[in-house]
């Protein structure tokens, strides 16, 4: 989900 | 998403759900570290600066929103509520915390993804995460008896932690560019913490008794 270093994790 | 990384935040919702039930039912925060607790606010803090600005999912925000305010609300209560703070074991929990928040911030200056401000408060929310739990342990270890809602915190932690280093197993090999090596190292951490708690608790629970950790 968007570009790599973006956290879409909790 | 996938199931391992809900299962993960639902578990991770329980532990939060668990402070608060125990907080506001028995009006008592007995057992809990105020240390940890004000450690996780800051984890959440510095990990969900984005919130405003990185918009992911409803889900992904609900959640941030979530943590960030459930963790708040119980050191707010450990400090100010009148009937609360006074249960709080403030001579057992002596961990020194403010070491675990510099050596994370210093390893966060030395390793991260990119050497931008919202990077370094992303791995220096990992890192401190990872520590967070230690003076909750360490109480725990000094109290001796752990009454079960702070055993069942604890175990659902470490259980949350397991999850999620499925959950980044299961995105290695589904996903081609995930390479999340600073969760995976602090994850393993974290989760090697609660290895010998969920041990002593496999025990009690086993032998029926009541969770006792060799002080």
């Amino acid at each position: 989900v968007g570009e790599k270093n973006s956290h879409d994790e909790l | 998403m996938n199931a391992f990384r809900l299962a993960g935040d639902m578990t991770h919702l329980i532990t939060v759900l668990i402070l608060l039930l125990k907080i506001y039912a028995t009006k008592s925060c007995s057992g809990i570290s105020l240390k940890t607790q004000e450690l996780y606010v800051m984890v959440f803090v510095a990990r969900y600066l984005d919130l405003f600005t990185n918009f992911i999912s409803v889900y992904n925000s609900v959640m941030k929103v979530v943590f960030v305010t459930s963790s708040i609300a119980i050191v707010w209560c450990m400090r100010i509520h009148p009937l609360v703070r006074r249960t709080y074991d403030k001579e057992q929990d002596t961990f020194r915390h403010y070491f675990l928040v510099a050596g994370s911030f210093g390893l966060a200056l030395l390793f991260n993804e990119n050497f931008t401000f919202r990077e370094v408060c992303w791995a220096f929310s990992i890192y401190l995460e990872a520590v967070a739990i230690l003076p909750q342990l360490v109480l725990l270890q000094r109290s001796g008896n752990v009454d079960n809602l702070t055993g069942q915190y604890v175990f659902f932690l470490g259980a949350y932690r397991v999850f999620y280093i499925l959950n980044w197993i299961y995105r290695y090999f589904t996903e081609k560019h995930f390479s999340r090596w600073i969760s995976w190292i602090a994850g393993l951490v974290q989760t090697a913490l609660y290895a010998d708690f969920f041990y002593y608790y496999f025990i009690s629970w086993k032998n029926n008794s009541k969770l006792q950790l060799p002080a």
